[in-house]
């Protein structure tokens, strides 16, 4: 016959009902032998004081032998069916009952497989989790990098700027058309020149 | 036997638990 | 299924073993066996079997009352009822541990873990959310480069014809 461990009991007890009903039954028939002990103590006294007795010790060792006897088998009977019905009603988790400490099992049972890819997803979402800080960095950096860009073309536009303002400044609405025209004018006063030139010379000559 | 089985037991009941107070520690240390 | 107190159950149990041991150790057995001392002196032996009745029940009594006390049965077995009283709904076998550690810490650990995923989850999407509105500034900013950078380029050309004007302007004028 296999043995019930009952762990399940001893899981909430705190020790197995077998043992439990171990400490009773012997707890009990201590008892009964300690009473019976005291009782043949207490007839060999009641005999001592009686004269003339012809009943021995020995004689009443053997009745308390005899009725002890008897007692302990009725005991073991009925002790062996009160421990069937301890077992039974007393010191048992009904089959269909939970321990609160295992209350998850039944809430959110989760198989080994099932724990494995969570895990598994944790993982890769800490992957992603720090592939995404990884970008968020380089993509500040890149901001911060394009300020500092911007910031030197802005000043190499206001450069341009200001030398536009300089112009300005000196009578030149655009500073640039104004060299043109300038290039332009100077180039004519060279014609002037050359042809002014050219009608000293024939004056000379004639 | 009845030692075992009751040292089992006690575990049962009560390593969850200490298992479980570990690894929430573990989790937030990961976490922060 | 019917809900009932478990002390009391025991201590009903105890007292039906106790009426069929006494009933047992009756007076008439008690007599048979120490049938010198019955015929000798039937009252002494009717006291002797009362007191040996009465202590056996004492010392049994006592010792479930000491068993109580020491394991703290009264109040393990109160709470044994409530938990009955609360699972009694709970049909067919409720689970058990399967022998296997690891597998029965699945079911402790996973809220936790599910929770660190779902920690991780929204802490991944605010990223990525995050990071899609600095890429789009990093564009926004990379378009705002080349615009300044084209401005530039236009600038330094017009300035690049202006100063090759300026060198013809220079040799013209240098001209003898």
């Amino acid at each position: 016959m296999s043995v019930d461990p009952m762990t399940y009991e001893a899981q909430f007890f705190g020790f197995t009902p077998q043992t439990c009903m171990l400490r009773i039954y012997i707890a009990f028939q201590d008892y009964l032998f300690e009473v019976m002990q005291a009782v043949e103590q207490v007839i060999l006294k009641k005999l001592e004081g009686i004269p003339d007795c012809d009943i021995s010790p020995v004689q009443i060792r053997k009745c308390t032998e005899k009725f002890l006897c008897f007692m302990k088998g009725h005991f073991d009977n009925l002790f062996g069916k009160m421990e069937q019905l301890f077992l039974q009603l007393i010191l048992r988790i009904p089959p269909n009952i939970l321990l609160p400490e295992d209350k998850c099992q039944e809430t959110n049972p989760y198989s080994e497989e099932e724990f494995q890819l969570l895990q598994k997803e944790i993982k890769e979402l800490q992957e992603k989790y720090k592939t995404e800080l990884y970008t968020k960095q380089a993509l500040l950096a890149e901001l911060e990098e394009q300020k500092v860009v911007e910031a030197k073309l802005k000043q190499t536009l206001t450069l341009f700027d200001e030398l536009e303002n300089v112009a300005r400044d000196h009578g030149t609405s655009d500073f640039r058309e104004s060299l043109v025209s300038f290039v332009q004018n100077s180039r004519k006063l060279q014609n002037i020149r050359d042809s002014v030139e050219k009608e000293s010379k024939k004056l000379k000559i004639s | 036997f009845d030692e075992v089985i009751v040292d089992i037991a006690t575990k049962r009941k009560q390593y969850p638990r200490k298992i479980l107070e570990c690894v929430i520690k573990t989790l937030k240390a990961r976490h922060e | 299924g019917t809900t009932f107190s478990r002390v009391k159950l025991l201590d009903t149990m105890v007292d039906t073993f106790l009426q069929k041991l006494v009933a047992a150790g009756s007076y008439q057995r008690f007599a048979d066996c120490y049938e010198h001392l019955h015929r000798l002196q039937p009252e002494t032996t009717q006291r002797i079997h009362d007191k040996f009745i009465t202590q056996l029940q004492a010392s049994i009594r006592e010792e479930i009352s000491e068993i109580k006390e020491e394991g703290n049965l009264e109040t393990v077995l109160n709470s044994l009822d409530k938990i009955v009283e609360d699972g009694k709904n709970h049909k067919g076998p409720a689970w058990r541990p399967s022998g296997t550690p690891e597998r029965d810490l699945c079911s402790v650990l996973a809220p936790y873990f599910l929770q660190q995923r779902d920690t991780l989850r929204r802490h991944v999407q605010k990223q990525e959310a995050r990071n899609q509105e600095l890429a789009e500034a990093v564009l926004a900013g990379r378009r705002q480069v080349e615009a300044l950078q084209q401005q530039v380029q236009a600038q330094q050309q017009a300035w690049q014809a202006l100063r090759k004007q300026r060198r013809e302007l220079a040799a013209v004028l240098m001209e003898p």
